[in-house]
């Protein structure tokens, strides 16, 4: 059986709010290690990677390991039950046709619990192979959702071309274009305020100005996120959490 | 014009 808690619901309902418009039906896969969630978006053009390790829980325990195939949507009409503070439970027995899920506010005066009906998946595990990326970027994820929102309005399409001068976005539209160019830098009181460059070659890439920020819906997450690059791979673009990661990735734009 | 491609061949399904 499954039995998770954690001492915040806002991080389970943040995690939940930023993937759902991605992915609607999805399996979590529960081990002794902790929560997994990999699920392709309908299209094929992004992937969704969460994990939830077992010591970001404060209690947590699974005996054998389950896979629970939930409707996203669904689970967001029950986490909305809960208040960010509550503290949050899920809990499954080893065939259950549901994952119960209780709130306990902080005052311990409150308990509420629901039950989500589960459904049969038949998902597709795939191998993430390794990758040799070329930059790494490391930066605000504010910045980062703030260039997505700016050029979402230009464009269908944003560039981002790596060089160990900086990290330059381009966006090019009927209207006209734009570009935002950032440079490395580093503050010792405000290390989430640093953008950081690691480059092996400059690389250029072209990518969905739509699921990028789609993406962006995780900055609640992190006050940091890293975008992978590699010469016609897809992008990562990964948010860390404080026990484990919430990782997108999304398939470049290739000219004819 | 860029196409957008897909994820399938990167990933291995398992």
């Amino acid at each position: 059986m499954l039995e998770g808690k954690l001492e915040q619901a806002s991080l389970f309902k943040k995690v939940v709010e930023a993937v759902r418009e991605l992915v609607q039906d999805c399996n979590f896969d529960c081990t002794e290690n902790g929560l997994a969630l990999q699920a392709m978006d309908t299209s094929h053009v992004s992937l969704v990677s969460l994990l939830l390790t077992a010591d970001g829980f404060s209690e947590y325990r699974c005996d054998r390991n389950l896979a629970l195939g939930i409707n996203l949507v669904s689970l967001t009409k029950i986490l909305r039950c809960g208040n960010n503070e509550d503290i949050l439970t899920l809990e499954a027995g080893d065939s259950a046709d549901s994952l119960v899920v209780r709130f306990e506010n902080t005052q311990q005066d409150r308990m509420s619990e629901y039950a989500l009906k589960l459904m049969d998946i038949d998902q597709e595990h795939l191998g993430i192979p390794e990758t040799e990326y070329a930059a790494s970027i490391t930066m605000p994820s504010t910045e980062f959702q703030r260039i997505c929102r700016d050029m979402q309005s230009i464009s269908e399409s944003i560039t981002i071309d790596c060089t160990k001068g900086g990290v330059k976005f381009t966006c090019e539209g009927d209207i006209g274009s734009g570009s935002v160019t950032l440079k490395p830098n580093s503050s010792a009181d405000k290390p989430e305020l640093c953008t950081k460059i690691d480059l092996s070659e400059p690389v250029s890439l072209t990518l969905s100005t739509k699921y990028l920020l789609n993406f962006c819906k995780a900055t609640g997450l992190s006050q940091q996120v890293t975008l992978k690059l590699a010469d016609e791979n897809p992008i990562l673009v990964e948010y860390p959490l404080s026990a484990g990661h919430l990782r997108f990735y999304l398939a470049p734009k290739l000219d004819e | 014009t860029a196409q957008q491609g897909r994820l399938d061949g990167f990933f291995k399904v398992l």
